[in-house]
Order: structure tokens, then C-alpha cells, then sequence
């Protein structure tokens, strides 16, 4: 289903979540838990949104009903610490890249997917001043790379 | 006809609250 163009804001997520399905569902599912909130605050009114909601809900439904054996599922306290501990391994990964002067699009991706979740933890509620502080770094360290690679420059 | 359709979309926005709340315990 094509995404409205209102809720550009999410695709990212939605794409990490797709990326994510086998590898690991639960990340998918809180991704798409975090693109559901946010989109019905982006657009809940149009036709176009209102039924691509309903085709994200069902989804989030049949996807519950899949992992109900799973703790991550269930208690969300348990898929908080699931989906920050996958977070930071991704940043440490990116960020170890980084201070090894190793610089690729594998670490640019980490980086950025690390930021991605670090939105999807707000689901669980308000993010800690650390967490802020990585998914900017990390967001901001994903551009400069990407930019740096792009233009044949070396990242300082 | 425009109530009707705001009266429409409200409920089916309030079915997707409750759903959103239902899948998340909080109901």
C-alpha cells in the first residue's frame, strides 16, 4: 500500500520495520507501534490516511496475536528494554566504526537506525535527556558522514 | 452534510483510539 504523502514523517520507520520483519519482530512491531501514534497525529481525518491506518492497525493486531508467548509483546516495560538495548548496540557499533576512522554506509545506516528508534522509544514515554542526546548525535552523525562519502571528503 | 461527515470521520478516528488503546492494555 502506497504511503500518503502526510505521513512522510514515519516512512523511515516503516521501512526499518520492514527491514526488520524475520530479523526481529519485535523491533518491528514497536516501529510500527511508534509510525501508528505519530500518524494518527499527523492525519487521522483523510481517506487516504484514515485507510492506511487501518491497514497499519490490523497489522499491529495480527502481529500481537503472532507473539502473544512473547514477553516483549505483552509487558511493554520488557519491549522498552528490548528496543533500547537494540538501539545502543547499533549506535556503539556505528559509533565504534566511527573512532576506528572506518567510515561505510554500513555505519551510517546503524547510526541512523539507531536515531529511528530512539523516536520509537517515546512510545514507552518521555524520552531521558540521554537518550535526546544520542538520537541527535546519531542523526547528526549519519548526515555528516553520508555527506563526507558523497562529496570524497574524509570525515574529521 | 458536512456534520455528517465530520461525525464520520470522528467515529472512526474514536475506533482507531480504542483499537490503538485496546492493543496497548490501556482499556
Amino acid at each position: 500500500m502506497s504511503l500518503p504523502p502526510q505521513f512522510k514523517p514515519i516512512q523511515h520507520h516503516l521501512r526499518t520495520a520492514q527491514e526488520h520483519e524475520t530479523r526481529d519482530p519485535v523491533v518491528a512491531y514497536y516501529c510500527r507501534l511508534y509510525a501508528m501514534q505519530a500518524g494518527m497525529k499527523l492525519d487521522s481525518k483523510s481517506p487516504e490516511c484514515r485507510k492506511f491506518l487501518v491497514k497499519l492497525m490490523d497489522q499491529l493486531e495480527s502481529m500481537k496475536k503472532e507473539m502473544s508467548d512473547n514477553e516483549s509483546i505483552t509487558q511493554e516495560v520488557v519491549g522498552n528494554a528490548h528496543i533500547e538495548n537494540y538501539a545502543i548496540k547499533m549506535f556503539l557499533y556505528a559509533d565504534n566504526e566511527d573512532r576506528s576512522g572506518r567510515f561505510h554506509k554500513n555505519m551510517i545506516k546503524s547510526f541512523y537506525t539507531a536515531s529511528l528508534l530512539m523516536d520509537v522509544l517515546s512510545v514507552f514515554g518521555e524520552l531521558s535527556e540521554e537518550n535526546i542526546q544520542h538520537r541527535k548525535y546519531a542523526r547528526w552523525k549519519a548526515t555528516y558522514i553520508h555527506n563526507c562519502l558523497k562529496s570524497g571528503e574524509t570525515p574529521e | 452534510t458536512g456534520s455528517v461527515g465530520t461525525t464520520v470521520a470522528s467515529a472512526e478516528q474514536d475506533e482507531l483510539s480504542q483499537r490503538l488503546a485496546k492493543l496497548r492494555d490501556q482499556l
